[in-house]
């Protein structure tokens, strides 16, 4: 299994057309990785990214050198995955 | 199914286990299409519940994309829900009497098991594509609606990216294949996640669609269905204005085939956990979804075209 340690799911933010457009730029620098989990379509709508551990800081200072506010969804999408994972396992066994 | 744990997320392999266990459980009322293969060769599989005859069908699929796992979970309950209610529930029990429903779980198979073996996170089918070496298509943009339109990419490596023409993707051609075969098709729901909506046509013109306000109207009695058990709130409206452009849709396609009642649902949640939702949130999204789906289902029932 590929695994997403570090990963982390951003919450952006476009205030404007504008930054949406910035936005649809991240999108196309296929470099990155990101993925978009909420793509750019609006400004009221939030647009989450998942972004791999080894850009993070290099995203985030993109974002914030767009003005683009964002928060942090998603910690680590590991952790998430790992805790996932556990449950299936417990639930398995039950079934047995 | 009955030592089955809908509370969890199963495999593949798993779920067309379970799929064989209805089958023996509820033989007068279940049946199984194979409506296809994917492009990995594995069996696509419908589930159809009928009282017998020639009924109008209204048609439900979750797991077009494959990451979305809250879809197909809901989907192994509500097949579930149906065979158990028939006879017991009077508002199924008549649904059924007048229609038939055709269920397909996992309607990107191959996907599916991508992402239980390989990354969790896989969105598209796993079809190779000539002259590059990005995999996959987006199987929700690969319709003959819109086909190819900036709602969609035309880059390989795009997780939107629509396919070299309308339905190159086995999945989605075994499902217009089936579609249109069948003709008597009333409804289109396909189950999506994650944001909370309910979207219909169309998501590849600001045109309205000729039936916009009946859309509306029932979207919004769905809506209310829906929250009324967890008080999860949904938004709708058509999918340009409510979310975003998309080309190529599932349910703009159904919509332009004669399919009046084609609605998207995006699922739980609206962002905390994405596509990752915890699997103690499995029943009561199918549950509250279970309410919105009956309302469509009725008022599919008492409005026949």
């Amino acid at each position: 299994q590929k695994t997403f340690v570090g990963d982390q799911v951003l919450r952006a933010h476009a205030k404007d057309n504008a930054q949406l457009d910035v936005l649809r730029e991240l999108e196309a620098m296929k470099h990155l990785q990101v993925d978009f989990w909420r793509g750019p379509s609006r400004p009221n709508l939030p647009v989450d990214i998942r972004v791999p551990n080894a850009v993070l800081q290099q995203v985030k200072v993109f974002l914030e050198s767009n003005s683009i506010d964002y928060s942090i969804m998603i910690e680590d999408v590991q952790e998430l995955l790992d805790q996932e994972h556990q449950d299936i396992q417990s639930a398995t066994l039950r079934e047995r | 199914t009955g030592s089955f744990s809908y509370s969890t997320y199963h495999t593949i392999e798993e779920i067309y286990s379970w799929i064989d266990g209805l089958l023996l459980e509820y033989p007068k009322l279940v049946s199984r299409i194979d409506i296809g293969q994917s492009y990995e060769g594995r069996p696509i599989y419908a589930l159809k519940f009928s009282t017998g005859g020639n009924k109008p069908a209204i048609w439900i699929d979750t797991g077009i994309h494959s990451r979305e796992w809250i879809t197909q979970a809901t989907g192994v309950w509500t097949a579930k829900k149906i065979a158990s209610s028939y006879g017991v529930d009077s508002s199924l029990t008549d649904i059924l009497d007048n229609l038939d429903i055709i269920l397909e779980i996992v309607t990107n198979p191959d996907g599916y098991a991508y992402t239980h073996s390989t990354n969790r996170m896989w969105r598209k089918t796993r079809s190779i594509n000539a002259g590059s070496t990005c995999v996959g298509v987006d199987p929700n943009r690969n319709w003959n609606a819109g086909f190819g339109g900036p709602g969609s990419s035309s880059n390989p490596c795009s997780e939107t990216y629509h396919g070299a023409h309308p339905h190159s993707e086995p999945e989605v051609y075994s499902v217009v294949d089936f579609i249109l075969a069948h003709g008597n098709v009333k409804a289109m729901l396909s189950i999506h996640s994650y944001s909370q909506m309910l979207l219909f046509p169309y998501g590849y013109t600001n045109d309205l669609a000729p039936d916009h306000e009946e859309l509306t109207e029932l979207a919004k009695q769905t809506a209310n269905a829906l929250a009324s058990l967890h008080g999860t709130q949904y938004t709708y409206g058509t999918t340009i204005a409510t979310i975003y452009r998309a080309d190529g849709t599932a349910t703009d396609w159904a919509y332009n085939n004669g399919i009046k009642y084609s609605y998207t649902f995006e699922l739980r949640d609206t962002g905390r956990y994405g596509f990752i939702l915890p699997a103690e949130q499995i029943i009561p999204t199918a549950e509250e979804t279970w309410l919105a789906l009956m309302t469509v289902m009725e008022h599919v029932k008492n409005h026949p075209y």
